[in-house]
């Protein structure tokens, strides 16, 4: 992985809930 | 007019919601625009139901309590919204 991708958030949930919110913009951006 | 109050209480709660994630999430501002833009799509039914004020009423007191799960909520949110927009609705009717 990236490091520009890893964060320093502490909890594992939210870290990964942020991953999924991330993925779905970027899926809506490249479909326009 | 019962329609008409919830409607109001869960633009207020919404308002609040997104005040509080914009404060935690500074560092991708687009994950509150994201929600906005699904909430902006869902459908109005779902927007002034009882289901919808407690969905935000509960993420709005935990992301208020746990600042370190903002963006779970968010997710929690988005989701919910996602699954009642109005044009999956649409896309539904036989």
């Amino acid at each position: 992985e990236p490091s520009s991708m890893i964060d320093d958030d502490d909890d594992p949930e939210n870290r990964i809930a942020k991953k999924m919110l991330l993925a779905q913009i970027k899926a809506n951006y490249s479909s326009g | 007019k019962a329609a008409h109050i919830l409607k109001v209480e869960n633009e207020k709660l919404f308002e609040e919601f997104v005040a509080h994630c914009t404060l935690h999430t500074q560092d991708h501002p687009e994950v509150v625009t994201f929600l906005q833009t699904k909430y902006s799509k869902a459908s109005p039914d779902f927007l002034m139901s009882v289901e919808f004020r407690n969905a935000l009423g509960r993420c709005l007191t935990r992301a208020q309590a746990n600042t370190a799960k903002t963006f779970v909520y968010i997710n929690e949110l988005c989701t919910l919204l996602k699954q009642h927009s109005a044009k999956r609705r649409v896309l539904m009717q036989p």
